[in-house]
């Protein structure tokens, strides 16, 4: 079975779900460490936002959607406190 | 289609485009895209837009690279095209534009480049209320699509539009020919808030009642009841040796009294008239300096202890630090991880170790990485969080790394980051509890770290907290 690719999402990665709303730009500042749910989740919830296909890896198609031209504005206003929803 | 926030409280809205030849483009050829963009949302609402040539248009459009001073910097050619901002004063309902896209005017097809009429007129979305929708082919869908000419709103984004302004007077329901006239829309309920209070009481600081004013200024806190009581003032006795008796007598009374000092230094309270009242003021800057709390403002400052405000103060700023005499105030302070004190004034910072002046300074502030336009730092602190050092300045923040003296990529950002503090902030700090404070005006907010957004929207007023009042 290939490697899981969330083991190889790197700043880049975590940076774009980090700007764009999909992982809470508060960690920016706060440094929190991420668990490897919320990596998956938020890569799911990019690829149900682009339309692709949602499989929670960092695929092709979701590369090439990471690569597009875009609006510069997050998709998900309220990802602040993506964190604390993930708590409850 | 989502909206974000508030809506326009009218709905006769202008525009201006603040950027000459965009990109090389022709003036005329942008502006007739950017009108084009307006009115495809005018066409689907009561809104409408008017062209002039002022700065103080509802909706401004520029063209800009890389940073420029918002927080949202662009990355050259390619991904992030443009941005806008939704609704409200100031930059609200602006766009930027990336001047370094390749933008293509009416009819210009150029598969590398970008439709200035397709961006604008997402953007556009944005300066009205609406925020990213997830609906493929939607305009409001954030990935770049083109457009085709003779384009049309989408469902989606006319659903949201008319949602917020209402559908275009006589026009027929959504386009369908010959449908129903739209009921009369409703105004949108206001946006729901749920507002959770917290009260925090303070242990409220004791001042101790003043008593004369003469004790060593050395720096060390004094316990009570060891002050001396009385100075002496006894008048001076003519020496023996010099008595005379004139045969005529003159009198003349003058009087002197003056004090025997008993210490090397007798220091006055300043008596000038623009000795700040702790009681009813903002404060310039606010820094814990060896474990005390030295809160500045104009020319003075305040020293405060585990037992309140020290005697004397507020006192002058140049009495412990020797500041040039032409300083008048401070715009913030910080006390390094190396315990050197640093003066941020205007567009120059101080090094101090301890009350010395370092050589070589003032340096001015891009010797830290800080752009040249930038006029002042509000405020400065080392963040406990992370023990990062962070600089504060009008609607933005950058990160300092102290061990290369420079200020970290990626930076700056937008200060709402910090939710709840807002923009130009007085001073901020990090108290010994290891709480953060943020000072604007007079009040202030405690902030929660980990949630980054202060605990109470509410200011507090910072006299009865920090200065006893």
């Amino acid at each position: 079975a290939p490697v899981s690719s969330i083991i190889y999402a790197d700043d880049k990665v975590q940076n774009y779900l980090m700007r764009f709303g999909y992982l809470p730009q508060t960690d920016f500042e706060t440094g929190n460490l991420r668990t490897e749910d919320q990596l998956r989740d938020a890569i799911k919830n990019l690829q149900k936002f682009g339309g692709i296909r949602v499989t929670g890896e960092i695929d092709e198609a979701t590369k090439k959607l990471m690569k597009a031209r875009r609006c510069g504005l997050p998709d998900q206003l309220d990802a602040r406190f993506a964190r604390t929803r993930h708590k409850r | 289609f989502t909206i974000h926030g508030q809506q326009w409280p009218y709905r006769n809205l202008t525009w201006s485009l603040r950027s000459e030849q965009p990109s090389g483009l022709d003036t005329g050829g942008v502006r007739l895209e950017l009108s084009k963009a307006l009115d495809l949302w005018a066409r689907n609402s009561k809104l409408t837009f008017q062209e002039i040539n002022s700065d103080r248009a509802d909706i401004l459009i520029y063209f800009h690279r890389g940073y420029h001073g918002d927080g949202y910097p662009f990355d050259g050619k390619g991904q992030i095209l443009a941005h806008a901002f939704f609704p409200g004063k100031d930059r609200g309902g602006d766009a930027h534009f990336d001047e370094e896209e390749i933008w293509t005017l009416e009819d210009e097809s150029n598969e590398e480049g970008t439709s200035l009429f397709a961006v604008a007129a997402h953007e556009f979305g944005h300066s009205l209320g609406l925020a990213h929708s997830s609906v493929q082919g939607a305009l409001m869908y954030p990935w770049y699509q083109g457009l085709s000419p003779n384009y049309e709103l989408p469902e989606d984004d006319r659903h949201g539009i008319q949602q917020m302004y209402g559908a275009p007077e006589g026009k027929l329901w959504g386009n369908i020919p010959g449908g129903p006239l739209p009921p009369e829309q409703p105004p949108p309920p206001p946006p729901t808030t749920t507002t959770t209070t917290t009260t925090t009481t303070y242990r409220p600081w004791r001042t101790r009642p003043t008593r004369p004013n003469h004790y060593p200024d050395d720096g060390r806190p004094r316990q009570p009841g060891r002050y001396p009581q009385k100075p002496d003032y006894r008048p001076h006795k003519p020496h023996r040796h010099h008595t005379t008796w004139p045969a005529t007598t003159t009198t003349t009374t003058t009087t002197t009294m003056r004090p025997t000092p008993r210490f090397r230094h007798r220091w006055t309270p300043p008596q000038r008239d623009d000795v700040p009242d702790k009681c009813d003021t903002s404060y310039d800057a606010i820094s814990i300096i060896r474990r005390e709390v030295f809160v500045f403002k104009g020319r003075y400052l305040w020293r405060i202890g585990d037992q309140g405000i020290y005697e004397g103060y507020p006192a002058e700023i140049s009495r412990l630090f020797n500041l040039p005499s032409s300083i008048n105030h401070v715009d913030a302070v910080y006390e390094r991880p190396d315990k050197k004190i640093v003066f941020f004034i205007g567009r120059e910072y101080y090094v101090f170790d301890a009350n010395n002046l370092e050589p070589g300074y003032p340096k001015p502030l891009t010797y830290l990485g800080l752009p040249a336009a930038l006029q002042k730092i509000d405020g400065a602190m080392v963040w406990g969080h992370n023990g990062k050092t962070y600089f504060f300045s009008g609607s933005m923040y950058w990160r300092f790394d102290e061990t290369v003296n420079y200020v970290e990529l990626d930076y700056p950002r937008d200060m709402s980051m910090f939710a709840g503090v807002g923009n130009d902030i007085d001073a901020v700090f990090q108290w010994k509890n290891g709480k953060t404070y943020f000072f604007k005006g007079k009040g202030f907010w405690e902030f929660d770290d980990l949630r980054m957004r202060v605990a109470h929207e509410k200011q507090k007023l910072s006299a009865p907290v920090w200065m006893g009042c």
